[in-house]
C-alpha cells in the first residue's frame, strides 16, 4: 500500500 | 476524486458560507468562537502553502484559494468589522494548549522532514481540535444559535465524508494515509455529541440547548 501525503485531497 | 470526497469539500465549503453569511447578515458574531477561527485560519495557511509549489489541478488551487480568504475574511469580521458583539468572554479556551502539542506531535510523526511536509502534518493535527474553543463556547453558554449549529453540523460532516473517502481509496487506489486517518477520526468523534444533539433536536424544529 502506498502511504503518502494526499496531495490532491484539500 | 470520488463522490465522498466531493461531498465532503461541498459540506466544508457550505460551512464556512454558512458561517460567513451569519456574521455578515445578522451583523454579529455572537456565540462564534474568533479563537477556533484564529486557529482555522492557520490550518489553511500552513496546509496551502503548497499552493505555490504543487499543481494538482484547477478544482483543487480554486478552493484552497476560497479557503484561505474566507478564513481570513471571517476573522477580519469577528476581530475588526463587528469586534463589538464578538463574545469574548465566552472565548476564553487556551489555544496553546492545542498550539504546543499539535507542534510537538508533527516533529515527532510525520512522514518526511521537509518545511512543507512538515506544515502539512502540522495543519492536519491542528485541524482535528480547532473546533474546541467553538465547542467549549457552545457549552458554556450552553446553547447555540440555530444557524450556528447548522455551521456546525456541515464542519463535522465535511471530515465524516473523508473518512469515507479514505475507505474508498483504500480499496480503490491502495491508498492508505495514517496521519490523515488518524486526526480524520478523532476529529470527527469530537463533533460526536453535537451530533447527537443537532439530530435530536435541531431537525426536530427545536432550539440546540445543551441538556441541564
Amino acid at each position: 500500500y502506498q502511504r503518502y501525503r494526499p496531495k490532491d485531497e484539500l | 476524486m470520488n463522490i465522498f470526497r466531493l461531498l465532503g469539500d461541498i459540506c466544508h465549503l457550505v460551512a464556512i458560507i454558512v458561517l460567513l453569511l451569519k456574521i455578515w447578515k445578522t451583523r454579529s458574531c455572537a456565540g462564534i468562537s474568533g479563537k477556533s477561527q484564529i486557529l482555522f485560519a492557520l490550518v489553511y495557511t500552513t496546509r496551502y502553502v503548497d499552493l505555490f509549489f504543487t499543481y494538482v489541478s484547477l478544482y483543487n488551487s480554486v478552493m484552497k484559494v476560497i479557503f484561505l480568504a474566507s478564513s481570513y475574511a471571517t476573522l477580519y469580521l469577528i476581530y475588526v468589522k463587528f469586534k463589538a458583539t464578538y463574545d469574548f468572554n465566552h472565548d476564553t479556551f487556551r489555544i496553546e494548549f492545542l498550539l504546543i502539542p499539535c507542534v510537538i506531535l508533527s516533529l515527532l510523526i510525520t512522514h518526511d522532514y521537509s518545511p512543507v511536509e512538515l506544515l502539512w502534518t502540522f495543519s492536519i493535527y491542528l485541524e482535528a481540535v480547532a473546533i474546541l474553543p467553538q465547542l467549549f463556547m457552545v457549552s458554556k453558554t450552553g446553547e447555540a444559535e440555530t444557524i450556528t449549529s447548522h455551521y456546525l453540523f456541515a464542519l463535522g460532516a465535511y471530515r465524516a465524508l473523508y473518512i469515507v473517502n479514505w475507505i474508498y481509496r483504500y480499496y480503490t487506489e491502495s491508498f492508505i494515509d495514517g496521519i490523515a486517518v488518524v486526526a480524520g477520526i478523532i476529529q470527527t468523534i469530537l463533533y460526536a455529541d453535537f451530533f447527537y444533539l443537532y439530530i435530536t433536536k435541531v431537525l426536530k424544529g427545536k432550539d440546540f440547548k445543551l441538556p441541564a
